[in-house]
């Protein structure tokens, strides 16, 4: 029987989305730490490469993931950073199991599927695992565009189903 | 312009496809 063509093609993303590692090795420095592991341009090739990594929650404290569109590094430095900022969303270690690696997951596929409306203004995600509070936070790219920023944030909120506040940090200022 | 948008469902609809 003919193969349907669904399952023949890939579905193309948008965007090249980079998956980077923070290692947080004593013996190097904070770039040496920073690994670019692999990018990915398929809904198919992001499934692929998820099944094949370790959930946030099952990372060591200290280390981070970050998904970036490719070609921006995940740091302030960055051309794409420098004027931007980022949503932070603060987990409690209790949080860890139960919603740490769905909001990753969430927060992930809002990105690569293009679904927030100001989607031009997203740079990409980091979820930082540590011993008190992990974080997850949305980067993007100009915080003098207020609305798409704002949008961005509601969008974050009521995927992830977050009631209180949640704060937005400009880069500068966290330098 | 425009631009390719996956909802959430359709992207864990894919979540096993080989």
């Amino acid at each position: 029987a003919e193969v349907p063509p669904e399952f023949l093609i890939k579905h193309p993303l948008q965007n090249t989305w980079s998956l980077w590692f923070y290692d947080n090795d004593r013996n190097k420095t904070w770039e040496q730490n920073l690994i670019e592991l692999t990018s990915f341009d398929t809904v198919e090739d992001f499934w692929r490469l998820y099944h094949h990594i370790k959930l946030p929650s099952e990372l060591r404290q200290g280390h981070d993931y970050a998904v970036f569109k490719h070609g921006i590094r995940p740091m302030w430095e960055d051309d794409a950073n420098k004027m931007g900022g980022r949503w932070l969303i603060n987990l409690e270690k209790k949080q860890r199991n139960s919603d740490l690696d769905r909001f990753w997951l969430d927060v992930v596929l809002l990105l690569i599927g293009e679904n927030f409306e100001y989607s031009e203004e997203i740079c990409g995600a980091v979820v930082n695992v540590r011993p008190k509070l992990d974080k997850i936070g949305v980067w993007t790219a100009d915080t003098s565009k207020q609305q798409a920023n704002l949008e961005i944030g509601r969008k974050l909120k009521e995927q992830l189903g977050i009631h209180g506040k949640i704060g937005f940090q400009l880069h500068r200022d966290t330098m | 312009g425009t631009r390719i948008v996956y909802e959430r469902s359709f992207m864990m609809s894919l979540r096993h496809s080989p």
